[in-house]
């Protein structure tokens, strides 16, 4: 720290400029780290010093993408509707992501939607419940493109479910790369409902809250980013 | 010959051992893991003759001749990383997202007279 210092701050930018950062970051609000992060970074410290071969240098093995930045991140977006359900809409949130974190060299190879619930609601509610929730077709999940025009939001992702899983996993690469234009990123609407409207309309108001009951366990969205900084992979090239 | 000067083996150009710990620059409340890590520096002589074990170029073998005719015009060859190998780093960005970020050339493997 003492020897950053003594170099003065201009040349810590440099330095900082090199290693691919803009600044020193200086975590405010430190996030847990993401278990699948942990997962990739724990495998590759068991590899011996040098194991690792050039032309898989910047690649992502475990993800099977080229790349060597992975970043988790966090959804900055605003519940729109929740509690009480007065409609088939159990939840419905704005899912936002800052892509500005990614610098201009920077090519998007992969990003992966995480929507996690705390638990499997499912598994401890009663056997009634799972029965009334196969017959209505159980819950139905919806992403939508936000665009400028309110009356234009393009169905990307629908999804139903017998069972509510920990966490459900969706391929957003060709989207969030119109990301990368800070106009263009107007983020997502994630929409959970009971099953069609009609089905709904069918339920008694008691049923119909307690089948959004079980999505009270929602917790959060995360969207993983993998990209590849060429500049940064030249020297594995050449070496090949 | 009247330059020679013998060099002991542990004087010879090799990867000494260096651990950079991330503490001691005042990186440990960003970076997350891993706390440090062995990243090594060459150090030592690359003397006339150049031996195969030095990984020396032709351009430092025939460098190590100039200097031994002429000390003080021509440096000896200099002892340098020839093979490195990338270490991932895992830590927070400047908007608190969490980063696994692959670096290229981190930890010398093997140094030699360039």
């Amino acid at each position: 720290g003492a020897a950053l210092g003594a170099a003065g701050s201009g040349q810590e930018a440099s330095l900082f400029q090199a290693l691919g950062l803009s600044a020193k970051p200086a975590p405010t609000a430190p996030a847990p780290v993401p278990s699948v992060l942990w997962r990739i970074f724990q495998r590759r410290q068991l590899q011996p010093p040098g194991a690792s071969a050039p032309d898989r240098a910047c690649r992502v093995e475990e993800l099977n993408v080229p790349g060597n930045i992975i970043r988790v991140l966090a959804d900055q977006g605003h519940f729109i509707h929740s509690g009480e359900p007065k409609t088939f809409l159990c939840l419905e949130k704005r899912l936002y992501f800052n892509f500005s974190v990614l610098e201009e060299g920077e090519q998007l190879t992969m990003a992966q939607l995480e929507i996690n619930f705390s638990h499997n609601s499912y598994h401890t509610s009663s056997g009634r419940q799972v029965f009334e929730l196969r017959l209505y077709q159980a819950l139905q999940m919806s992403l939508r493109g936000m665009s400028s025009h309110m009356y234009n939001h393009k169905l990307l992702v629908a999804q139903s479910f017998a069972q509510l899983h920990k966490s459900l996993l969706f391929n957003l690469t060709e989207v969030a790369k119109g990301w990368r234009t800070p106009s263009k990123n107007l983020g997502l609407i994630l929409e959970i409902s009971v099953g069609s409207r009609d089905s709904a309309m069918a339920l008694p108001p008691r049923r119909l809250q307690n089948l959004c009951a079980s999505i009270d366990s929602f917790l959060d969205t995360s969207l993983l980013v993998v990209s590849l900084n060429q500049k940064q992979c030249q020297a594995s090239r050449k070496r090949r | 010959s009247s330059y020679y000067t013998p060099v002991t083996p542990s004087n010879l150009c090799k990867p000494r051992r260096l651990y950079i710990s991330f503490s001691d620059v005042g990186w440990e409340n960003w970076i997350i893991a891993p706390q440090g890590y062995m990243a090594n520096y060459c150090l030592g002589e690359c003397p006339f003759p150049l031996t195969a074990e030095l990984n020396s170029t032709n351009h430092a073998i025939l460098q190590t001749m100039v200097h031994s005719l002429d000390p003080e015009g021509t440096p000896q060859p200099c002892c340098v990383p020839v093979r490195l190998s990338p270490i991932s780093i895992l830590y927070y960005d400047n908007h608190d997202n969490v980063v696994l970020r692959h670096y290229e050339d981190m930890v010398v493997d093997e140094c030699g007279c360039r």
